[in-house]
């Protein structure tokens, strides 16, 4: 299953 | 006032070529440290993240922060309208809705000028938080590109799984299993052929072929290519973009069903 890139990320 | 001077347009066409598979438009945030940029592709998989720094130019200017949305296929045009050796400069007033990419020929008897209209993008920002890497590989980028290119033949996903010995990467499918082998190179003649391995601990992550297959399109830009993993953490790929900056790609693992 791919995961999202901003599910690592928090977002600024 | 923003004005940017490159010696050659070569490097700004590498760098568009390096980001346009991934991004159909971006925001070049200028201060004046330089022009950085981060964005992450249509179905957030991945984010770009682009460095350039202002000492890195002939000529660097920024009065005000700006923040310049641009149309990157709008920008390839422009760019392919440029020979490699032309000087290049992107300038845009305070405030303004458009930006002008001036190419000037190396002895000046050719000036050609595009304005573009900048768009206003609500881009969300990632806060990228440091990471201590269990292995980070420094390798040649055409290898790199050259693995990537292989495997995507055998399956939508490489396996990458390395250890102090080496860096392995897999692909399995229908056809098969491919695998691909590289141990940290002894001495070498020159330092762009080497393979060198940073390990903690060894790490085994899976990632999508297409994404890193689009990130090699930043090849051109640098001989060598560093990868540093960690589990459960996004896959970081960088290309040093010499005297100028770099460009990273971060990937989210694919995990187990």
């Amino acid at each position: 299953m791919q995961r999202g890139i901003d599910s690592f990320f928090k977002r600024i | 006032m923003f004005e940017a001077r490159l010696g050659q347009a070569t490097i700004l066409k590498k760098i568009l070529d390096a980001i346009k598979d991934l991004l159909n438009e971006a925001t070049f945030d200028c201060s004046d440290s330089g022009i950085q940029l981060q964005a992450m592709d249509n179905s957030h998989v991945s984010l770009v993240s682009l460095t350039l720094r202002s000492d890195g130019f002939d000529k660097f200017r920024c009065d005000r922060n700006l923040s310049m949305g641009m149309n990157l296929g709008s920008m390839a045009k422009i760019l392919k309208c440029a020979n490699n050796e032309d000087n290049v400069t992107m300038k845009a007033q305070d405030n303004a809705d458009t930006v002008t990419i001036m190419f000037e020929s190396a002895n000046q008897e050719k000036v050609s000028d595009y304005e573009m209209k900048l768009m206003n993008l609500d881009q969300e920002h990632l806060g990228i938080p440091e990471t201590d890497f269990s292995c980070v590989v420094r390798m040649p980028a055409m290898e790199f590109a050259r693995i990537c290119r292989d495997l995507a033949q055998f399956s939508e996903s490489v396996v990458i799984c390395c250890t102090k010995e080496g860096v392995k990467f897999s692909a399995s499918g229908d056809v098969g299993t491919a695998n691909i082998k590289l141990a940290q190179t002894g001495s070498v003649d020159k330092e762009e052929e080497a393979v060198i391995i940073e390990m903690q601990e060894p790490v085994t992550l899976t990632f999508a072929c297409r994404y890193l297959n689009a990130f090699t399109k930043a090849t051109p830009l640098s001989t060598q290519v560093q990868l540093s993993m960690c589990a459960d953490v996004p896959l970081v790929v960088e290309y040093a973009i010499k005297d100028l900056g770099h460009i990273r790609y971060y990937l989210a693992p694919k995990i187990e069903d």
